[in-house]
């Protein structure tokens, strides 16, 4: 493990799912979103709150959630503000 | 499918038939184990229903094409609204836009202080039946310093329907793959440099999981490796999506000429489908100066099937921001896919100041920018405005002419 210094990036592939994903039976678009805020803005986390909010939480916690969502993760491209998760469907 | 974290919020947009409200108490859950959120339906965080109180939700999405087709609450509106009311308290469900045509659902709630809403009596700790009775309150945030000083807040959505064929062929991985050979490989090396914003130039390291399994990605177990051979170790689907990205145009919505230190990750399915995540740092956002500045994201998502073809984009970067309007972005979006037929959200919080009730100030609003009704080659349809307590939403239809 590592970290990155400020203002980095950091990109993550898991291969074992992004190599042989196989798409053919995708057939509806339109998405569906969800947006859940727990403060109002970063430098507004209540004390109870680990650092860096829901950014600390592990990438295998998410996967729990994912799975229910029937999502996998392609990859991650970690910055300092947010972690952008790709996800397969 | 994509997933933004930050500090403070989460954003899952998924496609398909995924089951993303399924997802939702098990996030509520992760928020007050995992990341030490309030919650206020349990005794401890040993509950098994323990969910930490949002902030505040929104759930929206379009009209869809296959309803009977989806999955659990999301074979209808009323089924999604229903489950999303035996969750929370406090919410609000909206359609937006013509009944008979393409239209959009919202479903929001709204934050209220904790004076006015008495956090529920806690649940037993030792029960474990995973039905929930209790709703969960929405709103109560302690009071923090910083809390009143939330930044101004915008997302724009482009809704796509009915894609150019022609045009929808760059999103399969056939013609991908011949544009892709076509290139040279240092061309190829270069753009997906380019589309990842020069990774070795910046002192960034990329973390290449090969062969691993679900704990190592969350472990951060996979060895650091240089540069050069993640580019080697990269999937065919990102190769190409990096391949597509620059071809498409989507690479250049915010070029990094403009947002030198913008990030995309794309990955182009098989057969095909193709979906992409940017992030944005603020300008001037560089290395440890600025902490509070915040970072946007901007992510894009393409069905290209002629039968169902769709795409979306959304993105939070404001408006204005390196002189790139509202409107040049949703232009620049439609001439890559050229739809048939479009929509476009925009939500923008409202102006704080001390005279916002008494003297509405829409100049100064950008989603009601006269630009953005003037889609070059298409004719605006609609435009429905919305106003909430601390939220306008701007809808706009739109038709090729």
């Amino acid at each position: 493990t590592f970290s990155p210094a400020p203002g980095s990036l950091q990109l993550t592939i898991n291969h074992d799912i992004a190599a042989d994903l196989d798409s053919t039976n995708a057939f509806e678009g339109p998405e569906k979103l969800l947006e859940v805020w727990f403060a109002p803005s970063p430098t507004a986390l209540p004390p109870t709150a680990r650092d860096n909010g829901l950014k600390g939480v592990s990438p295998s916690t998410w996967e729990g959630m994912l799975d229910m969502v029937n999502c996998k993760v392609l990859s991650i491209v970690k910055s300092d503000h947010v972690d952008a998760y790709l996800l397969s469907e | 499918s994509s997933m933004f974290v930050f500090p403070h919020k989460l954003i899952l947009k998924t496609c398909g038939t995924t089951t993303l409200l399924l997802g939702l108490r098990r996030l509520l859950r992760i928020a007050a184990v995992d990341a030490g959120f309030p919650f206020h339906n349990a005794a401890s965080t040993e509950d098994i229903n323990v969910a930490a109180t949002p902030h505040r939700v929104f759930y929206s999405r379009k009209n869809f094409l296959f309803p009977d087709r989806q999955q659990g609450p999301h074979t209808s509106w009323k089924e999604e609204v229903k489950f999303l009311d035996d969750t929370f308290e406090n919410g609000s469900a909206y359609m937006v836009g013509r009944m008979n045509a393409d239209h959009w659902y919202l479903y929001m709630t709204t934050p209220t202080s904790s004076a006015l809403t008495p956090p529920l009596t806690p649940r037993s700790s030792n029960t474990s039946s995973p039905t929930r009775t209790r709703k969960i309150p929405t709103g109560i945030v302690p009071h923090v310093s910083g809390a009143g000083d939330a930044p101004a807040d915008e997302t724009l959505e482009v809704l796509m329907m009915d894609l150019d064929p022609e045009l929808a062929k760059q999103f399969y991985l056939e013609q991908a793959s011949a544009v892709a050979s076509k290139q040279v490989p240092a061309q190829a090396q270069e753009a997906r440099r380019a589309a990842l914003g020069s990774l070795g130039d910046i002192d960034s390291t990329v973390d290449v999981f090969e062969n691993c399994g679900e704990s190592d990605l969350a472990g951060g177990q996979g060895a650091e490796i240089d540069v050069t051979a993640g580019e080697a170790m990269t999937t065919e689907g990102h190769a190409l999506g990096t391949v597509v990205s620059d071809t498409c145009g989507l690479a250049q919505v915010y070029p990094t000429s403009h947002y030198p230190d913008a990030r995309i990750d794309a990955y182009l399915f098989s057969p095909c489908g193709y979906s992409a995540n940017g992030v944005v740092p603020a300008p001037d956002a560089g290395a440890e100066a600025n902490d509070n500045k915040p970072a946007h994201y901007w992510t894009v998502h393409v069905t290209p099937e002629p039968i169902c073809s769709y795409a979306s984009f959304e993105t939070n970067v404001p408006s204005g921001q390196n002189g790139r309007r509202t409107s040049d972005t949703i232009q620049h979006v439609v001439d890559i896919f050229k739809p048939g037929r479009f929509t476009v959200t925009f939500f923008e919080t409202k102006n704080k100041t001390a005279d916002d009730e008494a003297v509405p100030q829409p100049a100064a609003r950008a989603g009601v920018d006269k630009r953005m009704d003037g889609i070059k080659g298409y004719r605006r349809m609609d435009r429905i405005i919305h106003e909430f307590d601390d939220y306008h939403l701007v809808f706009r239809y739109f038709e090729r002419e």
